[in-house]
């Protein structure tokens, strides 16, 4: 099978399409062919990217390095439990199908908890969680006693990923590496900064994930989403001038792509 | 009927609860009485906010300002047309039983469209939309020609409004006054800070929302979650000094409050 790469946070906008067009890109760049799902089915942000991607190929008459994509759509079902089962099945099958012919497959999931994002989670090999890096998106993850500033035990979400771990296990695969990625870091020092840095650090010795070197605030990292293309994607000399910031942003998408240790992959 | 605000974009992280919060606390410092309800029925954002506040006030044993809450749960039947019904007859009742002691109802909802969150898009005397300064965030209200750069016409949240106010209009009422609100402006000038303005201006003649001066990204909008305040609960002389962007965001929220054009309010 191919190794399963999921964008999941059921907190919205913490930049999971944003990080899964980025690694989509870069994967693809190295020269592996990788398979995506949208699973977010009513918003299709990660496919939007993409549609537009195509477009530009089209419009310029040279094709864009694309992944393989699946279409998978809500079962119209009645009954809840029915629906769910049905999702669960087009989930399962769509990565068997792309695991024929990619050796990686990225999954971006909606900001809320679905049928089929939780489906996502259990077939994790590699699960990412971007982060704003806010207390409000951290509520989430962990639990914090305002008058100590302490973790005090995770919070929903890390207990719908602890479900999903169980259940991976329950079936006999390996563990999911779980990576926690901060996301729209502020170039400014600041007591909240810290203070988040702080509480992911607590949380991670506490209920096992890994902390990724994180994407900070760049215009680079949503400007391109009309064409579909990301700053991996700018050449020198092109029409697009190199700045600072895209050298930077482009290094820390290669820390986040060789944190994430995928099999056969040199960051 | 008290007058009802729901924050509403199907987008995730628009800034819904942040929002919300700000504008629970600017109507509550100006006298009115204020009732709110949290959709987002799982992340429940605006209601841990409030939690936080009220445990503040319990720990300083001074009472904060706080709204009338009414917790609405997710209906458990098998059938969705059941739960639908269960759901839409809830918030009905919430909102008349809130109508009875408060002027104003602040309704926040997830970054998904669900049952409840189109019954309030419904229910909405004033819809305030947040959006991030993004074009992957403008991508859900509108579409736009990637060669022109022009608006092609509605996206799929637009249309869930433009729905809303059919059945609204359906059932006799005055017309929702749909604002949107730009959030997390950069403070640098940018090309997709133009591009993005551009946009929403373009959509905005076409669809007929109104425009509201934005919030800009100032760490202050998310700091004090876990105390649950805002930065119009600071005072001179308190705990925390008070800078030129604390003084620059709370004109942010007051031309807000101002643009709402909120019966019986004045900025
Ligand atoms: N590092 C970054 N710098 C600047 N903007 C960013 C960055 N990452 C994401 N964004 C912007 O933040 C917003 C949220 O990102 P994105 O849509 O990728 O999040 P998401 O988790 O997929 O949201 P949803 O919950 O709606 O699926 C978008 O407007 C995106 O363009
Ligand atoms: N003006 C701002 N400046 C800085 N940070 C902000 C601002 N507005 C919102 N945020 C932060 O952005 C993130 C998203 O905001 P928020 O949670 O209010 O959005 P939402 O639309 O309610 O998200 P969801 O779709 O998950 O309900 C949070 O981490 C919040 O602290
Ligand atoms: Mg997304
Ligand atoms: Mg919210």
């Amino acid at each position: 099978q191919a190794h399963v790469i999921v964008l999941g946070n059921e907190k919205g906008g913490a930049g999971k399409s944003t990080a899964a067009m980025h690694l989509f890109v870069a994967l693809a760049r190295a020269g592996h062919r990788v398979g995506a799902l949208d699973l977010d089915l009513r918003q299709q942000s990660f496919f939007r990217y993409l549609q537009n991607r195509e477009a530009l190929g089209q419009r310029v008459g040279k094709p864009l390095l694309m992944p393989e994509r699946i279409t998978i759509s809500a079962s119209r079902a009645a009954l809840r439990e029915q629906a769910a089962e049905e999702e669960r099945a087009a989930l399962a099958g769509a990565i068997a199908q792309l695991s024929e012919t990619c050796g990686f497959v990225v999954v971006d999931t909606p900001g809320a908890v679905t049928t089929l994002s939780e489906a996502a989670h259990v077939a994790a090999d590699t699960l990412i969680t971007p982060i704003n890096d806010s207390l409000v998106d951290f509520d989430l993850l962990g639990r914090v006693d305002p008058a100590t500033g302490k973790v005090t035990g995770p919070s929903i979400y890390a207990e719908m990923v602890w479900s999903a771990r169980q259940r991976r296990a329950a079936s006999g695969r390996l563990p999911m590496d779980w990576v926690v990625l901060r996301n729209r870091i502020s170039m400014l020092e600041s007591r909240n900064k810290r203070k988040v840095g702080k509480v992911i650090e607590e949380l991670s010795r506490r209920i096992g994930f890994r902390i990724a070197p994180g994407f900070s605030e760049r215009v680079i990292f949503r400007e391109l989403f009309l064409n579909g293309l990301t700053l991996l994607d700018l050449k020198q000399g092109g029409a697009i001038s190199i700045t600072m910031s895209h050298v930077a942003a482009r290094q820390e998408v290669r820390d986040m792509v060789k944190a994430l240790n995928l099999p056969g992959v040199d960051a």
